[in-house]
């Protein structure tokens, strides 16, 4: 990441990450907020559809019409 | 390889409505399972916390989206990281400001220093004074209504940005006085020539408008600090006017011209303070020995900024670095490495001197540059100031970084944001197609 983390470590254990499977969730012992739910919807676009994303909040009724690129791996395929 | 299902976010205190330099904005981020979780104290620190996951997210032939195990703990190195943005040289399109703040957001920049008005035009529409803006914009299309200032506070909100507004006085005022007679009217040859100089410390009416307007600036905007700026203010016009030269007598201050100045801006912080905010100048005041309140943030700007730090921390101010961070003087190659040398820390002081450093901000004053090329001269170069001021001090070897910071641009490249090549020959995945 930019800018560096103060720690971070990683291994090569990889997980897989679709769209259609992905959700963020507010711990059940958490605080919540319009800011949070409002993240949450921006993150979900930037990671899964940054090339139309800044159309998205920029310009929405451009972005109507703008087409979103579909994932290359379906989820049936991530099923196992 | 497991499906990532969720990311858990656990914030431990109620939402703020804004941030502040006081703001916490750690968090830490676990992923070890197919359920992720991302912990801080403040949502401002999740608001960080998601944009690392964000990033650590890449595209995979096998799996499309992948994520490696991660266990990251993270927290800012220094609270205020800001953005110097001059929208009076040039104006500046709201869509563009937006589009600069979410880069601001994508590097964890925290402070939009928006320096609104200048000698060139006043793009600011007042409630109070409307005629302002009217005879001091470039004209009425380039002017900021208080729905888009409303709208731009918002967006930064959202994305935990603060908006710090610099209304600089006494100088750079020119397109202030267009329409209020607050300017120093010049003499030659004992008659006045048409032209004016800094405001008229001299006249009570100057500081009756000044509490007018600021009282407003400051409900308009909800951020504790406002900039007055206080820069560059120049002592012909003043030496040359009859009344301002009465009023030196008057007040027993000789010839020495400092001291009116010190006398303006000892009237205009008083006003503010008395409007509840704090406030934020540029070093000369501190220079100039005007007693300002104890929490005035003072922005060094001048070279040599390591003698510069020490002296301001020394007198126990909270201070900024901005003098090695003027990213509108551009050369050819990668001016983003000398950016990425600079500390804030590099000057001889105690530890209590250095814990008064609480950040800097890159500045792009506006001269040569509007909405055609304020993103690709800003981005990637601002990207030096967000790694020195969020990450750790012994994060600092740019031939370490130079990797992740052209993974990076490419990032910013993907999401649709033109930051400009910065290391010669290259390429993205993802080259910008707009």
């Amino acid at each position: 990441p930019w800018p560096k983390p103060q720690t971070i470590k990683t291994t090569s254990q990889q997980y897989a990450v679709h769209p259609s499977a992905f959700h963020f969730m507010v711990n059940s012992t958490s605080q919540s907020c319009d800011l949070l739910t409002s993240a949450f919807d921006r993150y979900y676009r930037i990671i899964f559809f940054p090339q139309t994303y800044l159309n998205h909040i920029l310009d929405p009724e451009l972005a109507k019409h703008e087409k979103q690129i579909e994932p290359k791996i379906s989820l049936a395929d991530l099923q196992d | 390889a497991t499906l990532l299902k969720r990311l858990n976010v656990h914030i431990a205190q109620p939402c703020e409505q804004y941030p502040s330099l006081e703001s916490d904005e750690s968090y830490s981020l676990t992923i070890d399972s197919d359920s992720a979780m991302l912990e801080s104290v403040t949502i401002w620190g999740a608001l960080r916390g998601l944009e690392t996951f964000s990033q650590i997210i890449y595209a995979d032939d096998n799996l499309g989206f992948a994520v490696n195990n991660t266990m990251i703990n993270d927290f800012p190195r220094f609270k205020h990281r800001g953005i110097l943005v001059d929208t009076s040289r040039h104006f500046i399109s709201v869509k563009t400001l937006k589009m600069n703040l979410e880069a601001m957001a994508e590097s964890k920049l925290n402070v939009l220093h928006f320096h609104i008005v200048d000698d060139q035009s006043f793009p600011y529409e007042s409630r109070t004074f409307p005629e302002i803006s009217l005879a001091g914009a470039y004209n009425q299309a380039h002017v900021y209504s208080q729905d888009d200032i409303a709208g731009l506070i918002e967006f930064a909100r959202q994305r935990g940005i603060r908006v710090v507004v610099e209304f600089d006085s006494p100088g750079h005022t020119q397109s202030w006085g267009l329409a209020i007679d607050i300017l120093t009217h010049c003499y030659s040859g004992g008659k006045p020539n048409d032209e004016f100089g800094p405001m008229d410390p001299s006249r009570n009416t100057t500081f009756d408008f000044l509490k007018k307007l600021f009282s407003e600036v400051a409900s308009v905007f909800p951020d504790h600090y406002m900039h007055l700026g206080g820069d560059e203010v120049d002592f012909d016009c003043w030496r040359s006017n009859p009344d301002v030269q009465a009023f030196m007598l008057k007040m027993g201050f000789g010839t020495d011209y400092s001291l009116l100045e010190q006398y303006y801006m000892q009237n205009v912080v008083d006003i503010v303070g008395a409007t509840g905010k704090g406030y934020t100048v540029w070093q000369e005041i501190i220079d100039n020995n005007v007693t300002v309140k104890a929490d005035t943030v003072v922005e060094v700007w001048k070279d040599p900024y390591p003698q510069e730090l020490a002296r301001v921390t020394k007198l126990g101010y909270r201070t900024l670095l901005s003098t090695c961070w003027y990213l509108d003087y551009i050369s050819y190659g990668s001016d983003w490495v000398k950016y990425y040398m600079c500390d804030p820390h590099n000057f001889n002081g105690t530890d209590e001197q250095k814990k008064l450093v609480v950040g800097g901000e890159a500045c792009l004053w506006g001269e040569f540059v509007d909405a055609t090329n304020l993103i690709s001269r800003m981005w990637p170069r601002a990207f030096s100031i967000a790694e020195r001021l969020w990450s750790a001090a012994d994060v600092k070897d740019p031939a370490v970084a130079k990797p992740r910071f052209e993974e990076h641009r490419c990032r910013y490249v993907r999401r649709g944001i033109p930051a400009s090549p910065e290391n010669g020959p290259s390429y993205c995945d993802y080259e910008y197609n707009r």
